[in-house]
């Protein structure tokens, strides 16, 4: 398999906001990752919408097209199909929510095109 | 227990190429 996930997607781990906060990475909000952006000089949450999703190089993997930011630039990430996305309004959301829940005991969505996922650029960038 | 940064949650997504 390409990579292991990062462990900070497990349920329980403890995530600290800009503002020193901190929370469970179960109990995060949209407002959370907006606010904590607002406060970073340096961060920037873009929305990308989920264009396409179209089988990865090995059978665990997908690759996801967004469409990231008012630029609509088209990037593509090849991740496992248990991987994460922050959806707005909507919370965590992957391609195999069932596998996501299984390993990582993190409740999830399925991630469908036309989702709109929290992503980070940098501030100042063009 | 480890605390993670609530930037590392979300996907660093930027165009490859610049303008």
């Amino acid at each position: 398999s390409p990579v292991a996930l990062p462990p900070f997607f497990m349920r329980g781990s403890i995530i600290q906001l800009a503002d020193g906060e901190l929370k469970r990475v179960e109990d995060l909000k949209t407002e959370d990752f907006i606010q904590s952006a607002e406060i970073s000089s340096e961060l920037k949450i873009d929305s990308s919408t989920v264009e396409r999703i179209d089988n990865g190089q090995s059978p665990n993997a997908v690759v996801i097209q967004f469409s990231v930011g008012e630029l609509k630039a088209q990037v593509c990430v090849e991740v496992l199909v248990e991987y994460p996305f922050f959806v707005f309004g909507q919370g965590w959301s992957s391609c195999c929510p069932d596998r996501t829940t299984q390993l990582f005991e993190l409740s999830c969505a399925k991630l469908c095109v036309g989702d709109v996922c929290v992503s980070l650029t940098l501030r100042g960038m063009r | 227990v480890p605390v993670f940064p609530w930037h590392s949650l979300v996907p660093f997504l930027a165009p490859t190429q610049s303008d």
